[in-house]
């Protein structure tokens, strides 16, 4: 038996809705500590990474360990049915077919329910080890967004060059070309305002990058105030969105390469 | 000109 409500169904909403572009169904792993997903997307460049931990939900229970396979434009669809500040409410008993999904109105007045079919899904899942990353980028998630707005309008990939003095994004097209620099400020503090960026750097790193998997990832702003974007050479770009006291989503994306 | 890696690049499948 699975059982997990959530006080507000705008934030659930927020991931689906930040993981949805990228991959169509995905298993997602329920245990007692709480909710796991992986899932890459069909070209296998993009790996997304779901963590929300049992103490973020107002009720969680999971009796033993279960996988749901679930269609995320299905989940998506009826996610919209619910008013943002709905409580919901996700069940599943052992080995159910369907996925209960349950919303109740803030005056307790309402109440509607959803099944959503589970699915068996085979997927590809890896290892990611733990990585010593070069630089740490702090930024705005908001900022993030408008970059990659800005840089599609120009290019299809983008270069994010990592160095003491900031962080520089960089594209190139038939058009022409253009970079925004974000200077790195020592403090974020109330000063520097909400949209400052930090680069903690043990060496300058560059990367290449599609950007078209960035304007997925920049789906996930709303769930967050920051992204950081941690960059290894000759590793996946690994871009992170904190969701409020009960865990995160990462995005890696794997480098374009000089051949 | 560039190419694009992939994840099984660079992480193996457990």
């Amino acid at each position: 038996m699975i059982e997990a409500v959530l006080p507000q169904a705008s934030l659930l909403k927020k991931i689906i809705e930040a993981i949805k572009e990228l991959v169509s169904e995905a298993n997602f792993d329920f245990s007692e500590t709480g909710i796991r997903l992986q899932a890459m997307d069909k070209s296998h460049i993009a790996l997304s990474f779901l963590h929300l931990r049992n103490d973020g939900f107002s009720e969680y229970r999971c009796d033993r360990s279960q996988t749901l396979g679930i269609n995320l434009e299905s989940f998506s669809k009826v996610l919209k049915c619910a008013a943002n500040d709905d409580q919901v409410q996700i069940k599943a008993t052992d080995k159910a077919e369907s996925l209960s999904i349950s919303f109740e109105s803030t005056a307790k007045d309402r109440v509607s329910e959803f099944n959503v079919k589970l699915m068996d899904i085979d997927i590809d899942s890896v290892d990611v080890p733990d990585m010593d990353y070069q630089a740490t980028v702090n930024m705005s998630s908001q900022e993030f967004a408008r970059i990659v707005r800005d840089m599609m309008t120009i290019g299809e990939a983008i270069t994010i060059d990592a160095t003491k003095q900031g962080v520089k994004f960089s594209t190139s097209g038939d058009a022409g070309e253009g970079n925004i620099l974000l200077r790195h400020r020592k403090t974020i503090d109330e000063e520097d305002g909400p949209s400052s960026t930090s680069v903690e750097i043990n060496e300058p790193v560059s990367h290449s990058l599609a950007l078209k998997f960035l304007a997925n990832f920049a789906k996930a702003a709303p769930l967050a105030d920051r992204v950081s974007i941690n960059l290894i050479e000759d590793a996946p770009v690994m871009f992170e969105f904190k969701i409020s006291d009960m865990g995160h989503i990462r995005f890696y994306l794997a480098p374009q390469i000089e051949e | 000109a560039r190419t694009q890696t992939s994840i099984f690049s660079f992480f193996s499948t457990p």
